[in-house]
């Protein structure tokens, strides 16, 4: 029913606003939205991915970018000592690029940190 | 979840921190 739809996007809306605090691309989280009606409306379907399809080809996302593990190896190569990607973690806190949300456990980039890096939905 | 990839441009800056831990 029209009432059960909008109690549905109610609740999207509110979840999503906890991914709004992570840095994820607006973009991205449009997409979850669309997902999470989806998955709880399956006859949906057809709409949200045409949704989906719409979104993807404005806002394509950014070439994926390394993870700390890769970065961490090749600055082991480069400044030919070995960066555990824990220090490479630290180090990004240190210069203000993320925060660590022990909660959620999930690094949250900070606003200079959008600069160097993306959020991405695992 | 999430998950935070990096682009190219950390490296230089990453390798400049970790010079000056390093000595």
């Amino acid at each position: 029913s029209p009432e059960q739809l909008q109690n549905a996007m109610e609740t999207i809306d509110r979840l999503s606003g906890w991914l709004d605090d992570t840095g994820l691309k607006q973009a991205a989280i449009a997409q979850w939205k669309f997902n999470a009606l989806a998955a709880m409306y399956p006859d949906l379907r057809e709409v949200t991915e045409l949704a989906k399809q719409l979104i993807g080809s404005s806002s394509p996302l950014p070439d994926a970018g390394m993870s700390v593990t890769e970065v961490a190896s090749l600055l082991t190569e480069s400044l030919e000592t070995k960066i555990k990607p824990e220090q490479v973690n630290q180090a990004l806190v240190t210069l203000g690029y993320q925060q660590r949300n022990e909660q959620k456990r999930i690094w949250i980039l900070t606003e200079a940190g959008t600069e160097h890096g993306t959020s991405l939905l695992a | 979840g999430t998950q935070v990839k990096w682009h190219r441009s950390i490296l230089a800056i990453l390798e400049n921190y970790f010079r000056e831990e390093i000595n």
